[in-house]
Parts: structure tokens; sequence; C-alpha cells
């Protein structure tokens, strides 16, 4: 079996966190249970919209490079949205908070959270 | 991912991770990277869900990202969550979800609920290996107590597998790379051999959040596809996520 060309021998010393592997630290937002559901991310969305905005155009340009008669994206901002009224409580109503905080349409926001049932094949 | 539970020679349980997103989602030449990788890093945060001013639960998110992939329940237990890829995948879980039946979980609910209302590590591991899934995954759970960790195997109706530690056979560590225990890794992405061989040379008396923070600094454990770090401690819910970055040469995957 040939080596593997990018391995290297096991790292020591590295922690605490610092030189070209660390990228920086990551910030803490409190996420209150007790604010209805459709709320309770409005903090954290108010602080990370643009972030947010950016992955998910990325993904956008990503399937208009595959479909580019934009169909795909047309039919996640219009259709896909459905879906959220057969989500269990409260993450239906989660969801929909997040998209009004956020001022992106629902379906995208949607998408962005079964990402991971799309992506097991 | 790469995802580890271990248990030091005292009894003391951790839990880490690498977060790795973004396989063929877009690769920027100019910069040698995956595009979402690099653009999802500064939507990481780290989140205190808080009843009556008291946590509940710790978890490492996504802006934007309702469920849960990294988590501690203080005192309690840890839970990460990797990507199992099949044929059998959640495509059909969705489709059937499509079609009316929706008696399966999402994967993220699935975790946001367990760590919200799961009581023991027992009780975790239960919900995390009977329900109901639409896609397939492996769960990595922690516990507080000596022996206390596992992965679980998961198809979408069943738990395939569940490897414990078990310190009296030897096995002071489980690990997860994406694929099954009982299969060799993809020949092209094989984390598991060197993230084994770097835990083996540190050893059970040296094993600690740092060393297991110098494993998974090792490529091709990290990785382009490295998002984050996550360090967990089940006492008082202790978590600490780096975001990370692999400079050239490094491992697409």
């Amino acid at each position: 079996v040939a080596p593997d060309p990018y391995g290297e021998d096991c790292r020591s010393k590295m922690y605490p966190p610092s030189g070209p592997t660390f990228k920086g630290n990551v910030p803490t937002y409190i996420i209150n249970l007790d604010l209805p559901p459709s709320k309770r991310w409005d903090e954290l969305i108010r602080a990370k919209k643009t972030e947010l905005k950016a992955v998910i155009q990325n993904i956008k340009d990503i399937a208009n490079t595959f479909f580019p008669s934009g169909k795909i994206v047309d039919i996640v901002d219009h259709k896909i949205s459905h879906l959220t009224d057969t989500l269990p409580y409260p993450f239906n109503e989660e969801l929909q908070g997040i998209a009004n905080s956020s001022g992106i349409p629902l379906g995208e926001i949607v998408i962005f959270n079964i990402f991971y049932e799309i992506f097991t094949v | 991912c790469t995802s580890i539970v271990a248990e030091d020679s005292t009894g003391k349980l951790y839990h880490a991770r690498n977060l790795d997103f973004g396989l063929f989602l877009g690769w920027d030449v100019k910069n040698n990277s995956w595009t979402v990788t690099r653009e999802l890093k500064p939507t990481v945060v780290n989140l205190d869900f808080q009843r009556n001013n008291k946590t509940v639960f710790r978890s490492t998110n996504f802006a934007g990202y309702i469920g849960m992939v990294s988590g501690v329940k203080p005192d309690l237990f840890t839970l990460t969550m990797n990507e199992r890829f099949s044929l059998d995948g959640g495509y059909i879980g969705i489709f059937e979800w499509f079609l009316g039946r929706r008696d399966g979980m999402w994967m993220g609910f699935l975790t946001r609920s367990v760590l919200e209302n799961a009581t023991s590590y027992q009780d975790a591991k239960d919900k995390l290996a009977k329900t109901r899934l639409l896609a397939p995954a492996y769960f990595i759970l922690g516990g507080k107590n000596s022996g206390e960790g596992c992965v679980i195997t998961r198809s979408r109706t069943a738990a395939l597998d569940i490897w414990d530690l078990d310190i009296k056979k030897g096995t002071w560590y489980v690990i997860e790379t994406n694929y099954d225990r009982w299969k060799p890794p993809l020949v092209l992405d094989n984390r598991r051999t060197p993230a084994m061989k770097c835990l083996n040379q540190t050893s059970q008396e040296n094993i600690s959040l740092p060393t297991i923070y110098d494993v998974l600094s090792t490529k091709p454990v990290l990785n382009k596809l490295t998002v984050c770090t996550t360090l967990m401690e089940v006492d008082k819910g202790h978590t600490e996520t780096y975001l990370r970055e692999c400079p050239d040469p490094c491992s697409p995957w």
C-alpha cells in the first residue's frame, strides 16, 4: 500500500491552538428556550445574517452552475417552504422565525436544515 | 468528520471531533479550498441553550441550523453525529416524507431532542439507537462514568452496530471517520488508521483534551474539509471550539 501523500507524523504540543492550522475562536450565544420558538434565534441571526446569506448564496451559485435555468432555486424558494408545515413543533416555528429575522426565503432556510438528509448518498 | 470518545486511566471521559463539510461543493482553484467549507467557518457558533436562566445543553452549530451535530448535556452525556453514506440514503427518507410517511425523524431534530430531553446516558443511547430516521448516520455518544462511550451505526430503520468502550478488554477509545468499523475505509480517504496510530502512540495514561487536539491536528485527520475542532468534557458541560485551516500540502478530504 502506497503511503498517504498527505500523511505526516503525529502532531504534538498543538494546544493551546495557534499557528497556521488555527483560524480563530468561535463566539458564544444564548438560546433562550423560554421564548416562543419563532423568537429564540433572533439575536443570533441578527449577528450572523450576512455570513448565513453568503453560505446560502454560495450553494445557490453551485446549483445554478449545474442547472443554469434557475429552476432548482425557483423550486426551493416557492415549493420547499410548504415542507415546513409538515415538520414537527417547535422546529417548524423556529425555521419560520429564522426566515423572518434573516430575510432569507423560508425554502432556503429549510434546505439548509435538511442538507444532511440530501447529502447522505 | 472524525469523532473520538476516550477514557483516561482515572476513568475520566473526553469527547472531541473534527467537523468536515463541503465535499464536492465548489473548489476554489485560487485558494486551494472548498468554497462552502470556507464560507461556513464564519457561521460557526457555540450555543448555550437555557431554560429558567439555567443551561440545559451546549452545542457547536452553524448559524441558521437548528439541529445538532455536536453537543454536551452537562454532567450527563456528550454527543456528536457523523455522516454515513449509503445508497439507502436520506433522499429515500425525504421521498417517503413527501408521500406522507412521516414516522421517521430528521437527523438534526433527533439529536436536538436527545440533547434537550434525554435524562441519562442510557436514555440518550436508547433514543439514538431505536428512533426511526430519514437518513443513515453514526452517533458517537460519551457519558460520565467509566465505560460510557459508544459509536452507534444507524441505518434509517435500525441500529446495525453499537461499539462500546470496554476498558477491561483494552478498548479505551472509540473512533468514527464516516465508515462502518467492520469494513476498511476507502483507500483514498483513510483517516481512521492515522488517527488510531496517534491515539495508540499517545496512550491512555496521557490522553487529555490537548493530546486529542494533537490527534485531530494531524493530516489527513485534519484536511481541507475541516471547518472546526470541538473538544468536550461532560463535567459541567465544558466545550471549546476552534476554527481550522489546513495549509498545503493537505488532503482535499
